[in-house]
Protein backbone atom coordinates (compact mmCIF):
# COMPACT_ATOMS: atom_id res chain seq x y z
CA UNK A 1 0.00 0.00 0.00
CA UNK A 2 0.61 3.39 -0.18
CA UNK A 3 3.00 4.91 2.73
CA UNK A 4 1.12 7.88 3.83
CA UNK A 5 1.91 9.69 7.08
CA UNK A 6 0.15 12.15 8.84
CA UNK A 7 1.76 15.54 10.28
CA UNK A 8 1.84 14.15 13.51
CA UNK A 9 3.83 11.14 12.63
CA UNK A 10 6.51 13.15 10.73
CA UNK A 11 6.72 15.82 13.66
CA UNK A 12 7.91 13.44 16.24
CA UNK A 13 11.07 12.47 14.36
CA UNK A 14 11.74 16.13 13.90
CA UNK A 15 14.90 16.57 15.75
CA UNK A 16 14.76 19.10 19.21
CA UNK A 17 15.95 22.12 17.58
CA UNK A 18 16.05 24.06 21.07
CA UNK B 1 4.72 0.03 18.96
CA UNK B 2 5.39 3.51 19.59
CA UNK B 3 8.78 2.32 20.75
CA UNK B 4 9.48 0.36 17.90
CA UNK B 5 8.58 3.22 15.28
CA UNK B 6 11.00 5.61 17.05
CA UNK B 7 14.25 2.74 16.59
CA UNK B 8 16.61 5.14 15.14
CA UNK B 9 18.32 2.08 13.03
CA UNK B 10 15.55 1.96 11.05
CA UNK B 11 14.40 4.45 8.33
CA UNK B 12 10.78 4.94 7.19
CA UNK B 13 10.71 5.29 3.27
CA UNK B 14 8.60 7.60 1.77
CA UNK B 15 6.73 6.98 -0.66
CA UNK B 16 8.57 9.01 -3.40
CA UNK B 17 11.83 10.53 -3.52
CA UNK B 18 12.23 14.11 -3.28
CA UNK B 19 14.58 16.44 -4.70
CA UNK B 20 14.84 19.88 -3.32
CA UNK B 21 16.08 22.78 -5.49
CA UNK B 22 16.59 26.43 -4.40
CA UNK B 23 16.24 29.30 -6.70
CA UNK B 24 18.32 32.64 -6.32
CA UNK B 25 17.45 35.75 -8.30
CA UNK B 26 20.72 36.55 -9.83
CA UNK B 27 19.77 38.96 -13.54
CA UNK B 28 22.90 38.24 -15.09
CA UNK B 29 22.30 34.97 -15.39
CA UNK B 30 19.76 32.69 -17.35
CA UNK B 31 16.64 31.80 -15.44
CA UNK B 32 17.57 28.30 -15.09
CA UNK B 33 21.10 28.93 -14.22
CA UNK B 34 19.79 30.55 -10.91
CA UNK B 35 17.86 27.18 -10.56
CA UNK B 36 20.30 24.35 -8.76
CA UNK B 37 19.45 21.14 -6.91
CA UNK B 38 20.38 20.68 -3.19
CA UNK B 39 19.72 17.45 -2.60
CA UNK B 40 17.01 14.58 -2.59
CA UNK B 41 15.86 12.22 0.16
CA UNK B 42 14.01 9.18 0.48
CA UNK B 43 13.29 8.54 4.07
CA UNK B 44 11.63 10.58 6.80
CA UNK B 45 14.45 10.74 9.00
CA UNK B 46 16.49 12.11 5.82
CA UNK B 47 13.91 14.79 5.18
CA UNK B 48 14.31 15.96 8.33
CA UNK B 49 18.41 16.15 8.21
CA UNK B 50 18.22 18.19 5.29
CA UNK B 51 15.40 20.61 6.71
CA UNK B 52 17.71 21.15 9.96
CA UNK B 53 20.37 21.49 7.93
CA UNK B 54 19.52 24.36 5.73
CA UNK B 55 18.24 28.31 5.56
CA UNK B 56 14.42 28.13 7.11
CA UNK B 57 12.38 29.80 4.19
CA UNK B 58 11.41 32.80 6.16
CA UNK B 59 15.15 33.88 6.26
CA UNK B 60 16.09 33.68 2.63
CA UNK B 61 16.89 36.78 1.06
CA UNK B 62 13.82 38.13 -1.25
CA UNK B 63 13.92 36.45 -4.64
CA UNK B 64 14.50 33.18 -3.74
CA UNK B 65 12.43 30.09 -3.83
CA UNK B 66 12.53 26.70 -2.26
CA UNK B 67 11.17 23.71 -4.85
CA UNK B 68 10.43 20.78 -3.95
CA UNK B 69 9.65 18.38 -6.54
CA UNK B 70 9.41 14.28 -7.38
CA UNK B 71 13.04 12.94 -7.99
CA UNK B 72 12.11 12.61 -11.77
CA UNK B 73 10.15 16.15 -12.39
CA UNK B 74 11.97 19.05 -12.77
CA UNK B 75 10.52 22.11 -11.24
CA UNK B 76 9.93 24.13 -14.26
CA UNK B 77 6.67 24.24 -16.52
CA UNK B 78 8.50 22.62 -19.70
CA UNK B 79 8.89 19.40 -17.88
CA UNK B 80 6.80 16.76 -19.44
CA UNK B 81 4.81 16.02 -16.27
CA UNK B 82 3.80 19.83 -15.86
CA UNK B 83 3.45 20.88 -19.19
CA UNK B 84 -0.59 20.06 -19.02
CA UNK B 85 -0.40 20.91 -15.28
CA UNK B 86 -0.87 24.11 -12.90
CA UNK B 87 -0.54 25.60 -9.64
CA UNK B 88 -3.02 25.86 -6.48
CA UNK B 89 -1.45 29.46 -5.23
CA UNK B 90 -1.57 30.66 -1.78
CA UNK B 91 -0.19 34.62 -2.28
CA UNK B 92 0.32 36.61 1.47
CA UNK B 93 0.57 40.58 0.20
CA UNK B 94 2.30 42.52 2.82
CA UNK B 95 -1.56 43.97 3.94
CA UNK B 96 -3.26 39.89 4.08
CA UNK B 97 -0.13 38.42 5.03
CA UNK B 98 0.77 40.32 7.80
CA UNK B 99 1.05 37.92 11.24
CA UNK B 100 1.49 34.82 8.69
CA UNK B 101 4.75 32.71 9.62
CA UNK B 102 6.26 31.64 6.02
CA UNK B 103 8.35 28.64 7.71
CA UNK B 104 5.09 27.56 9.41
CA UNK B 105 3.24 27.39 6.24
CA UNK B 106 5.97 26.28 4.18
CA UNK B 107 6.89 23.36 6.54
CA UNK B 108 3.03 22.03 6.45
CA UNK B 109 3.24 22.19 2.61
CA UNK B 110 6.35 20.17 2.86
CA UNK B 111 4.97 17.55 5.01
CA UNK B 112 1.66 17.08 3.41
CA UNK B 113 3.59 16.40 -0.28
CA UNK B 114 6.01 13.97 1.52
CA UNK B 115 3.49 12.20 3.77
CA UNK B 116 0.83 11.51 0.61
CA UNK B 117 -1.76 13.79 2.56
CA UNK B 118 -3.45 14.45 -0.67
CA UNK B 119 -4.56 10.92 -0.67
CA UNK B 120 -5.50 9.28 -3.88
CA UNK B 121 -4.73 12.76 -5.05
CA UNK B 122 -1.18 12.32 -4.87
CA UNK B 123 -0.12 10.57 -7.46
CA UNK B 124 -0.99 13.31 -9.54
CA UNK B 125 0.89 16.23 -7.33
CA UNK B 126 4.17 16.89 -8.69
CA UNK B 127 6.16 19.41 -6.07
CA UNK B 128 5.02 22.42 -3.80
CA UNK B 129 6.89 25.64 -3.87
CA UNK B 130 7.94 28.89 -1.61
CA UNK B 131 8.96 32.35 -3.37
CA UNK B 132 10.13 34.83 -0.78
CA UNK B 133 9.46 38.40 -2.24
CA UNK B 134 9.68 41.64 -0.42
CA UNK B 135 6.05 42.41 -1.53
CA UNK B 136 4.71 39.04 -0.17
CA UNK B 137 5.39 35.37 -0.24
CA UNK B 138 3.96 32.80 -1.87
CA UNK B 139 3.25 29.18 -1.50
CA UNK B 140 2.16 26.93 -4.39
CA UNK B 141 1.33 23.11 -4.87
CA UNK B 142 2.03 21.81 -8.56
CA UNK B 143 -0.26 19.88 -10.10
CA UNK B 144 0.44 17.18 -13.18
CA UNK B 145 -2.75 18.12 -14.98
CA UNK B 146 -5.33 20.77 -14.92
CA UNK B 147 -8.01 19.50 -16.62
CA UNK B 148 -9.37 16.91 -14.20
CA UNK B 149 -11.14 19.47 -12.26
CA UNK B 150 -12.58 17.01 -9.68
CA UNK B 151 -9.00 16.07 -8.68
CA UNK B 152 -7.83 20.15 -8.77
CA UNK B 153 -10.32 21.03 -6.38
CA UNK B 154 -9.79 18.17 -4.22
CA UNK B 155 -6.15 19.02 -3.93
CA UNK B 156 -6.80 22.71 -3.19
CA UNK B 157 -9.24 21.88 -0.62
CA UNK B 158 -6.86 19.89 1.28
CA UNK B 159 -3.95 22.16 0.71
CA UNK B 160 -6.29 25.25 2.34
CA UNK B 161 -6.79 22.69 5.31
CA UNK B 162 -3.62 21.66 5.99
CA UNK B 163 -2.47 25.58 5.84
CA UNK B 164 -5.28 26.18 8.48
CA UNK B 165 -6.35 29.65 6.31
CA UNK B 166 -9.51 31.36 7.50
CA UNK B 167 -12.44 30.56 5.01
CA UNK B 168 -12.46 34.77 3.46
CA UNK B 169 -8.38 34.00 2.33
CA UNK B 170 -8.55 32.83 -1.18
CA UNK B 171 -6.40 30.41 -2.64
CA UNK B 172 -6.05 30.48 -6.87
CA UNK B 173 -5.46 27.31 -9.18
CA UNK B 174 -3.97 28.61 -12.44
CA UNK B 175 -2.96 26.29 -15.44
CA UNK B 176 0.65 26.86 -16.37
CA UNK B 177 -0.25 27.31 -20.20
CA UNK B 178 -2.37 30.51 -18.87
CA UNK B 179 0.59 31.54 -16.68
CA UNK B 180 3.10 31.66 -19.57
CA UNK B 181 0.72 33.62 -21.98
CA UNK B 182 -0.38 36.37 -18.94
CA UNK B 183 -0.80 40.00 -19.42
CA UNK B 184 0.49 41.85 -16.08
CA UNK B 185 1.64 40.27 -13.03
CA UNK B 186 -1.60 37.91 -12.53
CA UNK B 187 -2.57 35.36 -14.55
CA UNK B 188 -6.34 34.16 -15.24
CA UNK B 189 -7.81 32.03 -11.99
CA UNK B 190 -9.55 28.75 -13.37
CA UNK B 191 -10.90 28.18 -9.85
CA UNK B 192 -10.65 30.52 -6.63
CA UNK B 193 -11.11 28.71 -2.91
Amino acid sequence: GKKQYDRTFLLQFQPDCT
Amino acid sequence: VEKLELDPLIKHPLQNRWCLWFFKNDKSKDWADNLRQITSFDTVEDFWAVYNHIQSAGKLASGCDYNLFKDDIKPMWEDERNKTGGRWLASFDKRGGKGIDVDKLWLETVLCLIGEGFDEESDVVNGCVVNVRGKGNKLSVWIGDYKRDEVVLKIGRRFKERLGLPPRFQIAFEAHQDTIVKRGSSAKSRFTI
